[in-house]
């Protein structure tokens, strides 16, 4: 598989909703 | 003006110093962190906000032994999912971290900091999206244990520390959290259980499974979370107390906590360790401007967050990669890989579009996996291509900087990507 790691993770919000099935992403979520 | 604006809006022009965390910066904390209740400050586990720097475990590991590791954990992680699984573990004593049937951990950089017990003890954490069981070392250290920072957790001094009975369904849920099946200490219905859980690298952990209260604010306590207590533990782990398991599976904490939260919790990992980032339970502070894709089941490892890798685009331009290079081997999300790895085709399409447009930069030798590197010796800015990266649900990522370079050094810079070694994976 393909992985989406932290380095590339860094500074985005990450989202993980286990019930709704869906993990987001938004810029700037350490502000 | 047109291709000046279009330029901006596809290029990062950066100072290569802000790569760097700088000597002279003060600790920024996270103002997320620090405002919401069910929040707890992430920091690298190396950085000038961790709680870990006062100590043996200060020097943080070299980048060769930061990607070597990282390359275990991928091997471990494609291992699971595969079918091709040997039954038992091996114990290897070589040096070149081989894939073995463990569980994924690498050189993850981040913790945070629980209170466990009572009274609670403040031990930190590598958090990690890529397994399940939570476990700390404890006291006694029935075989050995390894350096940390913060006292060992010593469960007799714990007025909410219980032993998890062997015949409870959180004992026969250890098979899929550790890939092991719980161990009884005895025939009799009270014996306890007890955990093994191996890494990738050899690194691993092995005790009693256990419940304890564990705060992570003083409005967010939780009694009898199942956790593992470890009186054998030995590996990559220096410094810090254990690991915090946020993966699908029954026995992770957002799993166990999902009357409160819900199974959602978000983080943001922080780019310079002079900087802290957060992990947050629940759905207080989520940001109205985050775009959702859905999560899929990776087949034999129900533990991982899939996604839906559908694209890449390099300085404004999608690369030409056809949908079944994604779909056919499918994509997760991991906090404790450090590169993200992609197919082949994908790969090099990145690599060949990227490198067109650094092509007045100097190359350098490749590192490691990183076979793209450049020489930006007597440069103080540089003007990248943005990278950015679409999945299902037409939901675009746009990365930053850091996540585009990774420097061995402060003139060697490379494309933080790297390459499966077949497009089945």
């Amino acid at each position: 598989a393909a992985i989406f790691g932290s380095a590339q993770q860094q500074t985005l919000e990450v989202v993980y909703d286990g019930v709704g099935g869906r993990v987001g992403f938004a810029p700037n979520g350490c502000n | 003006a047109r291709e000046k604006q279009k330029r901006e809006l596809d290029f990062h022009t950066i100072r290569l110093s802000s790569l760097f965390p700088s000597s002279s910066a003060p600790r920024v904390l996270s103002t997320r962190a620090s405002n919401t209740k069910s929040s707890l400050h992430v920091t690298h586990r190396h950085g000038t906000c961790s709680r870990l720097t006062n100590g043996k475990a200060t020097s943080p590991p070299d980048h060769a032994e930061i990607l070597k590791l990282d390359q275990a954990r991928v091997n471990t992680i494609h291992s699971k999912l595969s079918k091709k699984l040997p039954d038992l573990i091996r114990q290897s004593t070589s040096t070149d971290l081989p894939a073995e049937d463990g569980s994924a951990y690498g050189s993850a950089n981040y913790v945070v900091t629980v209170g466990i017990g009572t009274p609670e003890h403040d031990q930190s954490l590598m958090f990690d999206t890529g397994s399940d069981l939570t476990w700390i070392q404890c006291e006694p250290c029935v075989v050995s244990c390894y350096y940390q920072e913060e006292p060992i957790f010593n469960p007799s001094s714990s007025s909410s520390y219980r032993n998890v009975s062997c015949q409870s369904a959180e004992c026969s849920s250890l098979s899929s959290a550790t890939g092991r099946a719980g161990i009884c200490t005895g025939s009799s219905p009270r014996s306890k259980c007890i955990y093994i859980i191996q890494y990738g690298d050899s690194s691993y952990s092995a005790g009693l499974l256990a419940k304890e209260k564990f705060t992570l604010t003083s409005s967010n306590v939780f009694d009898g979370v199942n956790f593992g207590c470890g009186g054998n533990n030995q590996g990559t782990f220096l410094g810090v107390a254990g690991l915090l398991g946020l993966g699908r599976g029954e026995l992770s904490f957002p799993s166990q906590t999902a009357a409160a939260y819900n199974k959602i919790f978000s983080y943001c990992l922080p780019s310079s360790s002079s900087y802290t980032g957060h992990l947050t339970f629940g759905s207080a502070g989520i940001s109205s401007s985050v775009k959702f894709t859905p999560m899929s089941t990776i087949k034999n490892s129900p533990s991982f967050y899939g996604l839906d890798m559908i694209g890449i685009s390099v300085g404004g331009q999608k690369l030409e990669i056809p949908p079944t290079v994604f779909s056919t081997p499918g994509a997760l999300i991991d906090s404790g890989t450090v590169v993200s790895r992609l197919p082949p085709k994908a790969y090099a399409a990145l690599r060949s579009a990227f490198k067109a447009e650094m092509s007045q930069y100097p190359t350098a030798a490749g590192f490691l996996i990183l076979d793209t590197c450049f020489d930006f010796t007597g440069f103080e800015t540089v003007t990248l291509p943005r990278v950015s990266f679409t999945f299902s649900g037409s939901v675009v990522v746009d990365l930053e900087p850091t996540g585009i370079l990774y420097s061995p050094t402060t003139s060697y810079y490379c494309l933080a990507f790297a390459g499966n070694d077949d497009d089945g994976k």
